[in-house]
């Protein structure tokens, strides 16, 4: 079965299959990290200027712990074909599960730009104002009509003394906002790296001098990010290129790394994601075989009742049109020929004595004949006339 | 009736030069 396509051929909305992104990622295992103080913490906000690369934490005595890897990222040494591509994935939850006690401050980070500027995707935290100067997640979800990043409970402990951050990117997502028609969405979902960031341990009380005097370690045993390969609905797979990098699988006439564009020559109709209802494939354009390249014209498109766009370029075989479906001057269509035939248009061929002129009817083939001859080609003279000697006039009346 | 295709060998082409078809 092809996902992308119907029982009957019908080009249909495909999505590759929801994977665990950290799955075989390349981690330092459990990493002790040391204790951070309270200091800085409401520094969160769009490129806030966290680093790219998780820092040293071994090192990092006073600043906060720092877990981030990338989902997409090239130099990888792992192929695994469950990383996301260059352009990103689309995220659909992120869990982690620790050992130990939870920390009570979690910020949730994405990257777009493979980790030049992180935008958080949400906090946990018991003290949300005070930590990341934020009001408690409402009930119902964001008050605005858009995504945003909310602060959620803290992480919960579980009986056996670990804990668990369970986060879903609907978690931050207006109730009734829909993937497939809402761009604010699509970008809310994608990400290249993810970053989390732990702060405020629990178990040393809650004075700040005893935090920053005493070092600290977490311990986690199990990070998944489930997502897709970002392909736009016109993917089911994502396949690894000739440099190692993940690409789209990509069908319905489209190309690029997430199917983001319509292929040179499936340019009938602007590029649309595909949706649940619509494959929004790229159309071939109707060159009845006569062109191999054709270029989008909006203004085509809107008269046609947005049907059709696409104008054929360099028309062969003697053919001309948008969409090579009528013959070049001088030539006429073959009537015993398909219009895709490479042999539709025949020349005219009109006489160079017996013709006015060296075009003929593009539909029958008719040459225009001078006074007194005859022929589809005007190669003879009509009854009741006779050959003369003059070539102006090269059939008079018969006396 | 069916008449004969136009043949070029019968035209005078002395005050017509720069019209006679290249053959």
């Amino acid at each position: 079965a092809d996902p992308c396509h119907d029982e009957g051929g019908a080009p249909r909305g495909c999505v590759p299959g929801l994977v665990n992104a950290a799955l075989g990622r390349e981690g330092a295992g459990v990493q002790h990290v040391r204790a951070a103080g309270h200091a800085g913490l409401r520094r969160f906000g769009p490129a806030a200027g966290t680093p790219r690369r998780p820092p040293d934490l071994r090192r990092g005595h006073h600043k906060p712990g720092v877990l981030a890897f990338g989902l997409a990222d090239a130099s990888a040494p792992q192929r695994d074909p469950h990383s996301a591509p260059r352009q990103g994935f689309e995220l659909v939850f992120v869990s982690l599960r620790f050992c130990s006690a939870p920390p009570t401050s979690v910020a949730l980070l994405k990257s777009q730009d493979h980790g030049r500027s992180w935008t958080p995707l949400g906090f946990f935290s018991s003290r949300c104002g005070l930590d990341y100067g934020r009001v408690p997640a409402p009930a119902d979800g964001p008050a605005g009509l858009g995504p945003e990043a909310l602060c959620f409970p803290e992480p919960q402990a579980q009986p056996d003394g670990g804990g668990l951050l369970a986060f879903s990117v609907q978690d931050g997502s207006p109730p009734g906002l829909d993937l497939d028609s809402s761009p604010v969405l699509q970008d809310w979902v994608t990400a290249t790296d993810i970053q989390v960031v732990l702060t405020r341990p629990t178990m040393l009380g809650d004075t700040r001098d005893a935090m920053a005097m005493v070092p600290y370690s977490y311990s986690a045993t199990e990070l998944q990010v489930g997502g897709r390969c970002k392909c736009n609905g016109h993917a089911a797979r994502c396949l690894l290129d000739s440099q190692g990098h993940m690409i789209c699988d990509c069908r319905h006439g489209t190309e690029g790394p997430d199917c983001g564009r319509c292929k040179p020559f499936y340019c009938d109709r602007p590029w649309q994601r595909a949706t649940a209802r619509e494959a929004h494939a790229c159309l071939a354009c109707s060159c009845n075989g006569h062109a191999r390249r054709c270029r989008f014209n909006m203004e085509l498109y809107r008269l046609s009742g947005r049907r059709s766009g696409g104008v054929c370029l360099n028309c062969r075989h003697n053919t001309a049109g948008r969409h090579c479906h009528y013959c070049q001057e001088g030539f006429y269509r073959d009537p015993g020929r398909a219009l895709s035939d490479r042999r539709a248009c025949r020349a005219c061929d009109c006489h160079p004595v017996g013709a006015a002129g060296k075009t003929c009817n593009q539909t029958t083939g008719q040459c225009p004949c001078k006074d007194g001859v005859t022929g589809l080609t005007c190669n003879r003279c009509a009854p009741g006339f006779q050959q003369s000697r003059s070539p102006v006039a090269p059939c008079v009346k018969t006396p | 009736e069916v008449m004969p295709t136009l043949d070029m060998a019968l035209f005078d082409w002395t005050d017509y030069e720069d019209l006679k078809p290249e053959v």
